[in-house]
Parts: structure tokens; sequence; C-alpha cells
């Protein structure tokens, strides 16, 4: 699967960006937290497009965002 | 039942419906 660029991103309409976006992200989130992966992805789909895809480029980034989103879940569920 | 509904829920292959309200 080729990498998602800004460029693709670009040329699709606004809801879709964040499907092609989700399709990404969905199964790296699913290898760190599997139960809640759908729900990490809903959260981290506000997140600015521009930043998503930085984080699909840095496993860093995408790891302290699942982490931070794990805790707000979390926290909103107690 | 549960009334959490947030947030919304990504399912894969699913249209992304998340944001559809703004």
């Amino acid at each position: 699967q080729e990498p998602l660029t800004s460029s693709m991103l670009a040329a699709a309409p606004p809801q879709e960006q964040k499907q092609l976006l989700g399709e990404r992200l969905y199964p790296l989130i699913h290898s760190m937290h599997s139960a809640l992966a759908g729900k990490i992805t809903g959260m981290l789909l506000e997140i600015d497009n521009s930043e998503l895809l930085h984080m699909l480029e840095s496993p860093e980034s995408l790891h302290a965002k699942v982490e931070e989103a794990v805790a707000v879940l979390q926290a909103h569920q107690a | 039942g549960s009334s959490i509904s947030w947030p919304p829920e990504f399912h894969p292959g699913v249209p992304w419906k998340g944001l559809q309200n703004i």
C-alpha cells in the first residue's frame, strides 16, 4: 500500500479525507489498543488532517497521541 | 443501556460520519 500523501488527500472531498486517514490509522492503532481502536481512531480524526498525516509518518507522534486519547477515553468513561 | 455515544467509533470499510454535523 502506497503512503498517503497530502496531494492525494487534497484530491478527495473533506468527508472522504477523514475516511482515508482513518483507514490508514486504524490498523496502527489496533496494534496498540485492539479493544479501543475504533473509538481512538474516531477521536483522532477530530485532529487537523495535516497533523494526522504527520502522525502516519511518525510512529512516536502517533503513539503519544494514542496514549493521550486513551487517557481521555478512560476519564470520560469513569 | 449505556448512553455514552462519544467518541464516534471508526470502523474500517464503513464511511466515516463522525464529523458530518459540522
